[in-house]
């Protein structure tokens, strides 16, 4: 399943 | 995401306060501080490589950089380093960082370095502070400060869970299966203490871990 590809969270 | 952001700010604001202001480490796990470095290491490799916002960046980079300082201190420092529990503070910490890695390299998204050491990183975090768990446990009489850093900072897994429910509500395709478990035992693994914590504030007594 889809993720978020960019990193935003710490 | 903000006020979680916040906490974690603050529970390594305050304990750096107590490191410096007392000048003493005593109840601090050398374990947790070495586990949360390599945790910030490993998560953050891509700080050169791929830019969010400046508020990322600075934040990263505060983290690491502050993790750093709170070892030296307890590593290096003439006097603190002297109130160190070592004889306290045994936790087996290659028992937390080889199952995290071993599940890193076989449960992650992509099979590649970067990927598995982020990945490795997400799973070390949720399990970091065990060995502080542990010598809070021993410590009679906690002080303040630390109980309060301890707090802070198991509270910033938790309203990242908040976070985690309002973006995947409001947003489209965001879905996170490896952050959001680890982050659920990660807080799962504070309730314990929270318990204890919240009836020692309301009591005003100091807190103590029953053994």
């Amino acid at each position: 399943d889809a993720r978020v590809e960019d990193k935003d969270e710490l | 995401r903000e006020a979680g952001d916040m906490t974690h700010l603050f529970s390594i604001i305050v304990l750096l306060l107590k490191i410096n202001a007392t000048k003493s480490c005593s109840g601090v796990s050398l374990k947790t501080q070495e586990l949360y470095l390599l945790v910030f290491v490993t998560r953050y490799l891509d700080l050169f490589q791929s830019y969010i916002s400046l508020y990322n960046s600075c934040m990263k980079f505060i983290f690491i950089v502050s993790s750093g300082c709170i070892i030296g201190y307890m590593r290096k420092h003439k006097v603190v380093s002297q109130t160190y529990d070592a004889e306290q503070d045994t936790f087996r910490v290659a028992f937390l960082v080889w199952p995290s890695f071993l599940l890193a390299a076989v449960i992650n998204q992509k099979l590649s370095v970067m990927e598995i050491l982020w990945t490795f990183s997400i799973y070390l975090e949720s399990v970091a502070i065990l060995p502080q768990l542990v010598l809070l446990q021993r410590t009679k009489n906690v002080d303040n400060l630390t109980s309060n850093y301890v707090f802070l900072l198991g509270s910033y897994r938790g309203l990242y869970l908040l976070n985690w429910i309002y973006r995947c509500l409001t947003e489209e395709g965001y879905r996170q299966w490896i952050v959001w478990i680890s982050g659920l035992l990660q807080t799962a693994i504070y309730c314990d203490f929270f318990y204890y914590y919240l009836k020692s504030w309301r009591k005003n007594e100091r807190l103590s871990l029953p053994s």
